[in-house]
């Protein structure tokens, strides 16, 4: 069975795209056969990747419209595929509002790919709502990407006690991955007070590796590739694939 | 009447709450008198501004449940009043969507306050949903925070698409205020690539002054504090200041 890692976190722009994206990347060169459903309407996951959901993506898998091998599309990485979104997807959050097992969706259409693949990745929108408790209830582990600025620390509290309430009814097996500190800035007072804090305070749950502020990896999107293939020698590919050792590990 | 300026953005972390806080007390340390309505349930307008919507904020404000006078706190600037958020909030997205005008009910809770502001401003979460939706109706400007990003250029035509949906059916008399430029970085080619490439396309909605990426903006919610009285001096402080006189004239 694959690996099932969801990267949510209500606050924007903390990096949920970019690990997911990149986290894969680094993870399918190394020889995983890695699956990452863009679970987010603004299919930036999808753009990184050079997919485009207009077609068919995340909304066709849950409704069924489609069967999911003509979901899936490649990438330039051998081993690395993608079901991409469209703003189709956000039209689901309001239909399934009353629909029984609304939070299974997700969950319900992903067992048929469990065997083909190593890792399912699963990126979410900067919300609580329906489709990131989606996320939650179809996953095994949630990775928490936490950008080190103080509005960052706010949500927290917030983002666990939904995982909290996930794990007590809808998916007991949900487990916290870890919190990664991402666009890590060594020269600001305001980085290191984050790490500081939310290090003290969360411990055991908190990746080794930081990702630094790297613009590399805000232009490797615009060339539709994971920093890996847009450049792998600078500090935003190394921070991933050591994230990606780390997170082989934990198994 | 007071001027209503809605600030919304579906991408996370865009400076959609940093340009509502810290332009409303430019505008308020200037003589002008501004309510900021938080319409997002992660509250960050609220913990900028030391304002705690606990025993009552913007739900209980569209719900009718308490009187506005009661709601209305006060900031460190004279002159410049809050109504916070809190989760509660979140439970209104779900709660309204099968209610007759769903989208009015922050245009109707306003009403009562226009004569006692010079400005009105709205904070938005990072969606297209039905808070946004609201909050582009009870508007008269809509100022878009657009982050020196890839991803920011691949949500604008989704944002510019549901304005015009919204200009066509629930409010003919909104206008686009202008699109502002956050978190510039004059070092990098990306942030270069960005501005160049909306201001062709964009030419007369762009605003003139563009707001630098500066760590001092990003302490200040730490102390409660907008920037003006955070570091008055710093070029966070001085941008949001000429974006004041610049919204100021564009009467
Ligand atoms: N370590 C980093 N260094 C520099 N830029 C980064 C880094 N991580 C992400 N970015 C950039 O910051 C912006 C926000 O990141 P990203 O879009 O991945 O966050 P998100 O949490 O997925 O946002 P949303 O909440 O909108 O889904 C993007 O433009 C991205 O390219
Ligand atoms: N010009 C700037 N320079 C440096 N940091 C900034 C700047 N503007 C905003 N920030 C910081 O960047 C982060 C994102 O900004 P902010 O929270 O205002 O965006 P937002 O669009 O309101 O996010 P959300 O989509 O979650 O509501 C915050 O931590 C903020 O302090
Ligand atoms: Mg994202
Ligand atoms: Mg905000």
């Amino acid at each position: 069975r694959a690996r099932r890692i969801v990267f949510a976190n209500q606050k924007g722009g903390v990096g949920k795209t970019t690990t997911a994206v990149n986290l894969g990347a680094a993870l399918a060169v190394a020889g995983k056969r890695v699956l990452l459903v863009d679970f987010d309407p603004q299919a930036n996951s999808s753009t990184s990747l050079g997919c485009d959901g207009e077609q068919g993506g995340s909304y066709e898998l849950i409704t069924g419209v489609l069967p999911p091998e003509e979901l899936i599309q490649h990438t330039a990485v051998p081993g690395y595929e993608v079901v991409p979104s469209s703003i189709n997807l956000a039209g689901a959050a309001v239909e399934l509002v009353n629909q029984s097992r609304r939070e299974f969706y997700l969950s319900d259409a992903l067992n048929d790919l469990d065997t083909a693949y190593d890792y399912l990745f699963i990126d979410c929108p900067p919300s609580l709502g329906l489709l990131t408790i989606n996320g939650l209830t179809a996953a095994s582990q949630v990775i928490i990407p936490l950008q080190c600025e103080y509005f960052a620390l706010e949500g927290l509290s917030e983002l666990l006690k939904t995982i909290r309430r996930v794990q007590g009814t809808l998916n007991p097996a949900l487990t916290v991955g870890g919190i990664l500190f991402t666009m890590f800035d060594v020269r600001t007072r305001l980085s290191q007070e984050v790490v500081r804090e939310v290090t003290e305070f969360f411990r055991h749950q908190v990746f080794r590796t930081i990702i630094p502020r790297n613009v590399r990896l805000g232009e490797a999107p615009s060339y539709s590739q994971p920093i890996q293939l847009y450049d792998p020698k600078c500090i935003g590919a190394r921070s991933y694939n050591a994230l990606a050792r780390e997170v082989a590990q934990h198994g």
